[in-house]
């Protein structure tokens, strides 16, 4: 279970940080 | 069956989507009462994420200029703040009892607010990118429907400038969009739609010359010169309707996939 939460919330870190950058590619 | 309509998308969502799967089973299994560990620092992490994506996204809601945008970002970057703060809320009750129910349920819920915030924002852009698409659709379809009032190779000259542009920038495109669908059917009509475009073209400007040509030799047949042309722009111009009823779909027929 730990690696489980921990690693979900490195990969929901990620998905923000890929959001972000789709907003901003598009964006500009 | 693909859930997301467009590669990006589902690139960028479906790795989350099926972790957040996994651990919503991991937890009803661990329901025996296993400890939680610390997840201060990785909920910490998201948080921060958190802060800068909403800062990113009111910066673009102010200077955007699509109103439907402005519309629907601000609801979506509402979903992850709050999905950021339940997070933020069970860490802090994990900490005080590892084995606390009610802060796994709130780790679940924030889990899944930000995959669905995120998924609202990315759908926000999305839409707003094909409606950039549709409106250079719909120059061309005005374009179009000039087409029966060009009588001279002057107008006719002008009327080529003006829609060669807009048609290879449609052409462009709608081509980089088929490829980014996920949607096999919606990749095949868009391919089909603008092949027929692309190829009636051509052909329609050679009507229209040939329709000049007729009418300033004396007019002899220029009515069928004209049913020719009108025929050629009604056939283009449903291409483009149908190719702009494509662009904004995003369901799946379940059929399909059967």
């Amino acid at each position: 279970l730990r690696v489980g939460w921990e690693q979900l919330l490195t990969s929901i870190n990620r998905n923000i940080n890929e959001v972000e950058n789709q907003i901003l590619t598009r964006d500009s | 069956m693909p859930v997301f309509h467009t590669k990006t998308i589902e690139g960028i969502l479906e790795p989350v989507a099926q972790q957040v799967s996994r651990l919503v089973i991991l937890h009803e299994e661990a329901e025996d009462g296993n400890a939680m560990p610390d997840l201060e620092r990785p909920v910490l992490a998201v948080s921060c994420a958190v802060a800068n994506l909403v800062k990113v996204g009111k910066e673009t809601i102010n200077s955007s200029d699509d109103p439907i945008l402005k519309q629907d970002m601000p609801s979506a970057l509402f979903r992850v703040e709050g999905a950021s703060k339940l997070l933020e809320e069970a860490s802090g009750m994990l900490k005080v009892d590892p084995y606390s129910g009610p802060a796994r349920k709130k780790l679940i819920e924030g889990s899944r607010g930000i995959l669905q915030g995120t998924s609202s924002l990315l759908l926000c852009f999305d839409e707003s990118e094909v409606r950039k698409i549709i409106r250079e659709c719909k120059k061309v379809l005005d374009y179009l429907a000039v087409a029966e009032v060009i009588e001279t190779m002057e107008d006719l000259v002008q009327f080529l400038k003006d829609l060669s542009p807009c048609l290879s920038k449609v052409s462009r495109e709608v081509g980089a969009r088929e490829k980014e669908l996920t949607h096999q059917v919606h990749r095949e009509i868009l391919i089909r739609c603008l092949d027929q475009v692309k190829t009636l073209a051509p052909i329609l400007i050679c009507s229209m010359k040939i329709y000049i040509h007729i009418i300033c030799q004396g007019g002899k047949g220029a009515e069928e010169a004209a049913e020719n042309r009108n025929y050629l722009t009604s056939r283009m111009t449903d291409e483009l309707h149908e190719i702009i009823r494509v662009l904004q779909l995003t369901t799946y027929d379940e059929d399909e996939w059967d």
